[in-house]
């Protein structure tokens, strides 16, 4: 599903290099569950930018579905970027829309109407544990809070992708064992689950962890 | 040191009243060292910036070393806050200032030279795994370094109240253990500690343990 080829991401700094992936390949099938770890600064969010569209490499091939994604129309990138549910490590919810709004965007962009779409978005808070902060903003949310809304937002369309970017890091143990069941629920019914997490007890759960060190990977095990 | 009576923080929200504290009773003795837990949105931060200043009780008292915060004028309230090192849980760095001038703003406050606080800016934030990173701006570091700005930040002016809010969140456990180390190595030199966390682990290593569910303090345990 997933094929990274000789994939590099550099910055330039003050006239410097940054190099914040450093030549990657990387293959991940259709159904897999992979969990993605190493340092702070190692390089994992921007793989999962990559790897989510967001973000294009400095050098190197992404197919994505076969199709090469540096060769797609804005409107094709986008239609790909809607296809795939993903969780921002720092959530990057819309301060100015309630929990259920920013819970139920991706429904509004698939021109589901909106009647159904609140529905559907009070019912996936609901399943993380906010169907009392349905109306609440952003900004009267606890930090967990926050983090939940943008996990419902990233699941609620059921995509065939799901990339989370540490979804557990400000949840306490019980909270984040509910959602990473969510998660494995979501990647049963077939879908690609790639998680990034510090948690080695999250990533022990996972089907396969990929290690990264200073923008390379240097281990890939499966069990 | 900080003694919290009949605490409250009450937010109105559609009509309805939101309590994030329902009546907390705390006394924290200078020289603590205390690991703050609970469940997302059992009211963690919420007695953090409480005892950082940073907001009022809507009822009871706040006494932060034998004078009741509520009856400080701004002036000694603005005094108050900037003896305290806050770690936020969203790092509230300032998006337009590098790394080094976000870890040198207490200094600055406080009316060091310029020259002398980039140079203890530089040193803290290598103490933190960022030397390399001193002329980034907050969007072009990563989750976790980011954090270990906020880090470094708190911690510059070596204050008398260390208030961490999750700060090994976004860290894998060896930079974690790092940064534990280091606000550890300032309370042993006196300081009082208090530290919110998800991670059983590191509230293992406190002298005590308070435990929060919904407002409210339901466990408090000394080791
Ligand atoms: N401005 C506000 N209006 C309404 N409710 C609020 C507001 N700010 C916070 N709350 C509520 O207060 C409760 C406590 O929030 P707080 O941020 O203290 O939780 P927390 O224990 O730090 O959670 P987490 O572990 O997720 O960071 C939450 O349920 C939150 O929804
Ligand atoms: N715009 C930028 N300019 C320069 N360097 C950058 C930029 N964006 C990211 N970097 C660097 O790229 C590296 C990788 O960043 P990335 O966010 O992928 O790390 P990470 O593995 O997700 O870390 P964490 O676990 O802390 O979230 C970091 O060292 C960071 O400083
Ligand atoms: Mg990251
Ligand atoms: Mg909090």
């Amino acid at each position: 599903l997933l094929r990274l080829s000789g994939v590099t991401k550099v910055y330039a700094k003050d006239g410097a290099e940054v190099a914040a992936l450093a030549g990657v390949d990387l293959d991940i099938d259709r159904g897999e569950y992979v969990a993605l770890t190493g340092p702070s600064g190692s390089g994992k969010s921007t793989l999962m930018h990559l790897l989510g569209c967001l973000d294009r490499p400095t050098a190197g091939s992404y197919r994505l579905a076969g199709a090469e994604v540096a060769t797609l129309s804005p409107d094709e990138l986008a239609a790909q970027r809607r296809k795939i549910g993903f969780v921002f490590q720092s959530f990057h919810l819309l301060p100015g829309a309630t929990a259920q709004a920013n819970a139920a965007l991706p429904l509004r962009y698939a021109g589901v109407p909106p009647h159904e779409r609140q529905d559907r978005a009070a019912a996936m808070l609901a399943r993380v544990g906010l169907g009392e902060r349905l109306r609440h903003l952003p900004r009267e949310l606890s930090g967990g809070q926050q983090q939940r809304v943008a996990i419902a937002r990233a699941l609620i369309a059921a995509p065939e992708l799901l990339l989370a970017d540490e979804p557990t890091g400000n949840l306490d143990s019980r909270s984040g064992t509910e959602i990473l069941a969510l998660l494995e629920e979501l990647w049963r019914e077939g879908r690609t689950l790639v998680v990034v997490t510090h948690d080695d007890r999250l990533a022990a759960r996972a089907r396969r962890v990929i290690r990264m060190l200073d923008g390379r990977i240097v281990a890939d095990e499966r069990r």
